[in-house]
Formats: structure tokens, sequence, C-alpha cells
């Protein structure tokens, strides 16, 4: 996470780290004593589940404490639609060897249900123990960082990404993608994040509307994080897990639009007479 | 369910 801060320990119970051959790759978040939800990028297809761990109620990645428990991974569960970075279906579903008991360090956060919408502008938290900046490691004992960012349209997410758009690298914010983060830049998730959780507080709880997908670097400007759309996957997690129950989100904020965050939409619409094109 | 009930809360307030 760039331009965030360290978490108090308990703050984020749901957040785990994903371990790969002894290294933390990812993030993910609980969703229930067996269950953890992740992007499907944190697993390629060469890679086989017993050479993953995952570590729960950990706060300093460097100190393992008597509260944090670790699990091995039971099953895999990659969404079929994930082909490569920027394309849809970035999650997954691990079921852990064992489950784990909740306590103050260790709790499940909430699935949203499929219609559940969550107002441009929602003030979430993004966390993780990934890179405080490009290719720049979380120092040790790499406490776990936490970032507040506001929720943004996919209009407007569009708009903002076809600024300096490099025609080699298109990017396009699809149907089960969101966005989060400040057009300025400098405050974003960051690799070593994937997976890991984008809360957002709704009626008293914290629910999980995404999942560190991706971002063209780590906080440049015009350029937000990208989210997996949990929502979008409500059915998919329920066909799989039976016993995870989505919980319909409470509309307690209407949306406002978001699209004069986009710069570029502004020039195009001020000046239609000289035949701007797009 | 009673695992789900308890969803979504932290006891560490902020």
């Amino acid at each position: 996470v760039t331009g965030g801060s360290s978490a108090v320990p308990g703050q984020w119970p749901w957040q785990v780290s994903i371990v790969y051959d002894g290294t933390h790759v990812c993030g993910g978040s609980l969703v229930s004593k067996k269950w953890v939800l992740s992007a499907a990028h944190c697993f390629p297809r060469e890679h086989h589940k017993d050479m993953y761990e995952v570590r729960l109620g950990a706060h300093q990645l460097d100190s393992f404490v008597p509260k944090a428990e670790a699990r091995s991974v039971a099953q895999v569960l990659v969404h079929i639609s994930y082909q490569q970075e920027g394309s849809q279906g970035d999650i997954a579903l691990l079921q852990l060897s064992n489950p784990v008991t909740f306590s103050r360090y260790i709790r499940p956060i909430c699935l949203p249900a499929a219609n559940a919408s969550f107002p441009n502008g929602l003030q979430c938290t993004v966390t993780g123990w990934g890179h405080v900046a490009p290719s720049v490691s979380l120092q040790a004992p790499r406490p776990l960082q936490q970032l507040e960012v506001p929720l943004i349209s996919r209009e407007t997410c569009n708009c903002l990404y076809n600024i300096d758009a490099k025609p080699s690298e298109p990017h396009s914010i699809q149907q089960d993608m969101v966005c989060a983060g400040y057009v300025k830049g400098g405050k974003d998730a960051c690799q070593g994040d994937s997976g890991g959780p984008l809360s957002c507080p709704v009626g008293g709880l914290w629910y999980l509307a995404g999942i560190v997908s991706w971002g063209d670097a780590c906080g440049a400007p015009n350029r937000p994080g990208v989210y997996t759309l949990t929502s979008s996957y409500a059915s998919w997690i329920h066909y799989h897990v039976a016993e995870l129950e989505p919980r319909v989100v409470p509309q307690t904020q209407e949306s406002q639009p978001d699209i004069h965050l986009c710069r570029s939409h502004l020039a195009l619409s001020s000046a239609p007479a000289r035949g701007l094109l797009g | 369910a009673e695992a789900e009930a308890l969803c979504g809360v932290a006891s560490q307030a902020r």
C-alpha cells in the first residue's frame, strides 16, 4: 500500500497473508471458518496447492505471535473466466485444511449479495503487506498497512485510464470491476496487496466490496486501483460454498455522479465546436 | 449461520 499507515492489531481481522514456498505473495479475506477469498492471479496453474500456506490473525509478518494461526490449503477454486491480468474473473476461493477458531484477531468479513451497490465516493479501506511504492518492499517487521480510498464509478475510471493511455496497453474496466483511489495519485494498493480486501462500511458492518486486482503502477495520477467486484460473484461463491450466505447490503447513501473527476471529460465537453476527437 | 452472523465486525475500534 502506498501512502497508507500501519493498522492496529485486530483492526482488520479478516485480512490473511497467502504464503507460497515460505514467501508472502498475496493477501486474502476470511469469509467463514474454512474459506478465504483472494485473486485468481495469485494462483498460477503451474503452482501446486501444497506449496501454499494461509496465515491468519497476523499483524507484523516478521513476528509470529501465539494469536496468529496458519493453515495449509485443501482446495483452490479459480474462476474459469480468468485468463490474464486485466481480464474478468480475477477471483479465487481457498478452502483451508482445517477450520479456524474465531477470536479478536481472526474474524470473517461479510459477503455482499449480488444486487449490492456501494455508492460512488464511499470511503472504503484497502489493506495489505504489499510494496509501499513500485518495487519498494514494506520494511521489517512489516506491520499491516491500511489506506482509506473512495469508490470511483466504472465510467469515470474508464475515462481516467484513457488519459495518456498507451495504445500497446489497452485498459478497460469491465462489468465485474470497481475502482477506488485518488485522481491525483500517491495513495493506492500495490504489488503484494493483490487478493486482499477492499472493506466498505455500511450500516455498522464491513463488507468485502472488492478484491485487490490490478492497476497501472501504484499511485500514479489518473490510475486508481482496480478491484474485482465481489458481488458479481455472489452466486459463483454460493454454488461452491453452500453454507456461505451473502448479505443484502442496506441502501443508505445515494450514488452521486463522479464524472467530474475525469479532466479529459471536461476538455471534450467544453470544446465541441472544434470537433475534438474522443 | 452462527459464524456468518458475526461477519464484518472488528472488535478493535479505530
